[in-house]
């Protein structure tokens, strides 16, 4: 009859409402109860912040001149179950150093360990050329080491006042 | 100015947003 149908749905509707909750619930107990890190992103984007939906942003680590890349991320890179270990730094940011298939491997390079992955590179500042006798030979032309974290976190939700505050900031 | 992210890693290794930081002031 419509009636049982109608009690039907709602009983779903119910059991859905009461499952949503519950995993906000638990994903905001696992936020809090959580170790906390800070780590380098690219600058966000006041327009986008502005939009009052998300700021898309990126982890990326920028690493001095000649810097070289963390051991064991390139093996891991592309595979959804690898891990990625974090090292503490001098200005109170976490770093990534090292990468690893399995949560023991990756914490053999640092003392935090996330789920994820990290794509490391390396490019030449200056324009390639040959070496010259005059010029400094190609391994010592200027580098930049830039580092790709991928552990599932590239958007932020902001309401309008904090993203006035941050665009201030900006 | 630098910019950063505060994320929560859980005991089961997955990272979660805490917030960002810009410029010296945190929005969570």
């Amino acid at each position: 009859s419509p009636r049982a149908l109608a009690l039907r749905i709602g009983a779903v509707a119910l059991l859905l409402i009461v499952a949503l909750i519950g995993l906000l619930v638990r994903e905001d107990r696992a936020r809090a109860g959580g170790q906390e890190v800070r780590l380098a992103m690219e600058a966000v984007d006041p327009r986008s912040l502005l939009s009052g939906h998300y700021a898309a942003l990126q982890l990326v680590e920028r690493l001095e001149d000649g810097a070289p890349c963390p051991p064991d991320l390139e093996a891991h890179y592309g595979h959804n179950d690898s891990w990625v270990a974090l090292s503490p730094t001098a200005d109170n940011t976490h770093q990534v150093s090292g990468g690893g298939a399995t949560r023991d491997a990756a914490l053999r390079h640092g003392p935090v360990v996330v789920r994820g992955q990290a794509d490391c590179r390396q490019a030449f500042l200056a324009p390639p050329r040959e070496p010259t006798e005059d010029g400094p030979p190609v391994e010592e032309r200027p580098q930049e080491t830039f580092i790709t974290l991928d552990i599932g976190v590239d958007r932020f939700y902001a309401d309008q006042t904090k993203a006035e505050a941050l665009e201030a900031a900006l | 100015p630098p910019a950063f992210a505060i994320v929560s890693i859980g005991q089961d290794g997955r990272a979660r947003l805490r917030g960002v930081e810009v410029g010296g002031i945190r929005a969570d």
